[in-house]
């Protein structure tokens, strides 16, 4: 039986509402969230970045911006523009290395405020940076807003696969569409010998958008320089804005 | 100002209850609780594994075991013993694939549910695997048992060690101890050359330990072995025994 789903948040100037998913930690949904933004702003749309992974906000880090958004006197928030990207983080209202000790109830709090008390504007795109698991912030988000779409981000392994799949099951339970799969660190290309190395076992993701017949949007190889800047994940993001278009 | 710590839930039968924790998802912490796990009760000690990651529940995939434990009369749940280890979780009460898609209040419930109502009998230790994060779980469990302490898993990555930085910081609010530190997929061993590729960075866990004065109990490569068979990073976990012996 589907969950009911609400809009008790409305966004009039939002065109389309993105969710960057996973189910499984560590698959590197930030780090792809952030690229994804990046490049839809660099093909000339206007784009916001919500971090709702209240307990681990690392999209300040992502940026290197670690800039204190204003409150308005009507108690808005005002979201810190990065290279014209608009973007909210739990990481920019906390000092470094602070941790949030909060239960459930308080992130549906924070995500109702990212949504509905922050200053958007006009944006053709607002991706959504989702947490690990199927808790809080999903429901929150997907009961609130009318999401156009969630993008579920895997690696090769099986266990993040078997997180995954959760985690599309959740979408299809809340009646939200699954717009794509992208597999992140599919092999590494050893700089020596150019030989493609699987680390993590091979075509997961694939295997995966072919049992649900959804299309694989990107296989990502596993590169050091993302690690070190995660800007260096971009050029493997923009090839995702045209085929995202073919799905829209 | 530390919050009040609270014995709700007595184990009489066990005697020292140690959280395997990270704070980022996706570093193997499942994977190493599950190894240490083995490593003690290969050691000769009695030992139990409480999975506490309710969204994504994966020692029965890591252990093979997705056998149903039975319940008493009186709603007590008989743990499974896989090879002498007992261990109970979330995913050996669902169908494969299916998400949960709760609140935290639910967790709350189910983590009492593991501790208080599971019938673990005479353990010299109790392994629980922690979800990402510093929730509803993490304060549950800090709240109703008297924790011995907890191990913290990180990668090197920086993304990694800020959010594990996060996790000691929650340890150190909830006043438990820290034990020790483990850096998982320190490095890749090219299987031609034998050359180490800091594929994820280098000693970022090394440093984290030094950064609070804490053991380093072990540098763990990335070995696509573990990815296949988690059990083939039990050699790995064997020294740890020994360490974590000196910490106590
Ligand atoms: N393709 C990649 N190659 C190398 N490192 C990556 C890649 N994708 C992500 N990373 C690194 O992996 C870590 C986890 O990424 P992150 O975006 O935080 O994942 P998640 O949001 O799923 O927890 C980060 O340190 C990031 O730099
Ligand atoms: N040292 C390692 N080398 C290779 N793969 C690993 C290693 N440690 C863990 N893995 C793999 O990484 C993935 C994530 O591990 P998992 O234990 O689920 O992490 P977590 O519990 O932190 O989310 C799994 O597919 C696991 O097989």
């Amino acid at each position: 039986k589907p969950i009911p789903i609400r809009t008790e948040v409305s966004l009039p100037t939002v065109k389309k509402i993105i969710a960057i998913s996973s189910g499984k930690g560590g698959v590197g949904k930030s780090t792809i969230a952030t690229n994804i933004a990046k490049a839809f702003q660099k093909s000339g749309y206007s784009v916001g970045l919500l971090d709702a992974d209240i307990y681990g906000p690392n999209i300040p880090t992502l940026l290197e911006n670690y800039a204190r958004p204003t409150i308005t006197h009507d108690d808005k928030l005002v979201p810190i523009t990065h290279d014209g990207l608009k973007f909210i983080s739990m990481g920019l209202l906390l000092e470094p290395g602070q941790p949030v000790i909060w239960r459930g109830p308080m992130l549906h709090g924070v995500v109702k405020q990212f949504l509905a008390d922050v200053i958007w504007g006009d944006l053709d795109y607002l991706f959504v940076d989702l947490p690990p698991g199927t808790g809080d912030v999903h429901l929150s988000l997907c009961q609130m807003v009318d999401l156009t779409g969630a993008i579920a981000i895997t690696t090769p392994q099986q266990l993040s696969v078997a997180d995954v799949r959760k985690g599309i099951g959740m979408f299809r339970q809340l009646q939200v569409e699954v717009l794509g799969i992208i597999e992140n660190m599919s092999y590494y290309v050893h700089p020596g010998t150019n030989e493609k190395i699987y680390v993590f076992g091979k075509n997961g993701g694939k295997n995966l958008a072919e049992e649900w017949n959804l299309p694989l949007l990107a296989q990502i190889p596993i590169d050091p320089a993302i690690c070190e800047k995660s800007e260096n994940g971009l050029t493997y993001l923009m090839p995702v804005v045209e085929k995202l278009h073919q799905v829209f």
